[in-house]
């Protein structure tokens, strides 16, 4: 027998993979010299850059740019470090104990140790797993995305109830998809949403991570990187 | 907001707003 046809998307998913960023590569400098240094400043450069794509797509999220801009700003200044890691964990979904920190960037642990990275890479991981046990698809990663985005708990937003109804919006797109998509687990909406503490104790390290970097200032960071660095 | 003036700028630049 056939399969059962699956349900239409809901229109907000359905939004947010037409809005969902092309690839991203890191580009490493091919004159500088292999090592720490190198690794961490393809890696700031990195998502500097992405960081403006994800200002970008922060946008068009339905709802998010009818917050007032101080809004849109808390939400970003909380949730843009979970936004990179989720991004990144999505995109080593298909690998074997890797990161993609993007497409031309793919760190296993020999390299994340001889470049310095392991700590960031040993924060990470466990996400990759938590998500490949739950074989998250690329429609709940959208979803699951903005809803990081969402709630991301600022302590600075003013007007509250606009922040509720978009978090509210995209719950409900995440639950209609499930019901739609996933029926044999009623649970998995809340399995996913189970999710979202790990995801930001991962984001808290990274940023930790960097903010050591900063101070000790051996590392050249962009503007927009050092600036939301900072807000943290 | 002029410690984030990149941010600020970024969300600035208009595209069209989403509704919900």
């Amino acid at each position: 027998l056939p399969p059962p046809a699956k349900k239409p998307l809901t229109k907000i998913v359905s939004h947010l993979l037409v809005v969902e960023p092309e690839k991203i590569y890191a580009m490493p400098d091919p004159t500088m010299p292999d090592g720490y240094i190198k690794a961490l400043t393809t890696l700031c450069d990195l998502a500097d850059r992405e960081l403006v794509v994800i200002i970008g797509w922060a946008k068009h999220i339905p709802g998010f740019s009818s917050l007032s801009l101080a809004d849109q700003m808390s939400l970003l200044q909380s949730a843009w470090m979970e936004i990179l890691v989720l991004n990144i964990v999505f995109r080593s979904l298909a690998c074997e104990e890797e990161l993609v920190y993007a497409e031309d960037y793919v760190v296993d642990e020999e390299h994340a140790r001889l470049s310095g990275l392991l700590d960031l890479h040993v924060a990470i991981l466990p996400l990759v797993r938590r998500y490949k046990k739950l074989s998250m698809e690329k429609e709940e990663f959208v979803t699951l995305k903005a809803i990081a985005l969402s709630n991301s708990d600022s302590t600075h937003i003013e007007n509250v109830e606009a922040v509720q109804r978009l978090q509210d919006s995209l719950h409900e797109a995440l639950q209609d998809l499930e019901g739609a998509h996933n029926t044999e687990d009623p649970r998995r909406t809340g399995k996913l949403l189970m999710t979202l503490p790990l995801l930001r104790q991962t984001a808290a390290k990274a940023v930790q991570h960097f903010y050591s970097i900063k101070v000790q200032g051996k590392v050249p960071m962009h503007k927009l990187f050092l600036e939301m660095l900072e807000a943290k | 907001k002029e410690k984030h003036k990149i941010l600020h700028r970024l969300l600035q630049n208009s595209t069209s707003p989403v509704e919900l």
